[in-house]
């Protein structure tokens, strides 16, 4: 659901 | 999202707030290294800057923001309003020779060369190491107030609930990233003797000794 590069954690 | 991330991200809130009200009941920042805060608060800064263009839930968005300013709060508290009890002679680690190296690494080692993905890859790099000054300062001073230790247990578990955050995310084959991995296992590395100190002596009253 999330693109290659975008950092769900903090 | 899962338990362990949950855990992890509230014991470092947790760790924030015991070094704010450390400080701030206190009236003093003995004992607490400022170059690790100033460390943290690049990190935050560095990692953060998404927070403008991407909504990734409403949790992530306020997490981000709280821990952006309560790290320049105790900046403030520590440079600015109780300077005067900010130990300079102690906290003397070279942090040049940690910020250098991460900036050097993020722009061999990292997953797309675009000024986002490198600012967030060095803030990866960085905060893995961003407690050496602390650490070192207590190790110079010799020991460390029993509070300072709890604050110093709860970010150090910070990162270690992280790597069972990533271990339960990979029986589930969600995507991981193997950066955040090795620098989170670095990271939480540099904690062991703390730990094993932590746990072996303050959790039994005594005070916080590291071998200077």
């Amino acid at each position: 659901q999330y693109e290659q590069h975008e950092h769900d954690e903090l | 999202m899962n338990i362990f991330r949950l855990l992890g991200d509230l014991s470092h809130l947790l760790a924030i707030i015991i070094l704010l009200l450390k400080i701030w009941n206190s009236r003093s920042c003995a004992g607490i290294s400022g170059r690790s805060q100033f460390l943290f608060a690049i990190v935050f800064t560095a990692r953060y800057l998404d927070l403008f263009f991407t909504f990734i839930s409403l949790y992530n968005t306020v997490m981000k923001i709280v821990f952006l300013a309560t790290s320049y709060g105790t900046l403030y508290l520590m440079y600015i309003k109780f300077k005067a009890t900010y130990d300079s002679n102690h906290d003397t680690f070279r942090i040049e020779f940690l910020i250098l190296p991460a900036i050097a690494l993020a722009l061999l080692i990292n997953e797309e060369f675009t000024v986002i993905e490198i600012l967030w890859t060095f803030s990866i790099y960085l905060e893995s190491v961003a407690i050496l000054p602390q650490l070192f300062m207590v190790s110079k001073t010799g020991e460390a107030e029993s509070i300072t230790s709890h604050y110093l247990f709860a970010l150090g578990s910070y990162r270690a609930l992280y790597i069972l955050n990533w271990i339960y995310r990979w029986f589930l084959t969600e995507k991981l990233n193997a950066i955040a991995i090795v620098a989170g296992i670095v990271q939480t590395i540099l904690y062991c003797d703390f730990f094993y100190l932590y746990l072996t002596k303050v959790l039994k009253g005594k005070k916080l000794q590291l071998p200077a």
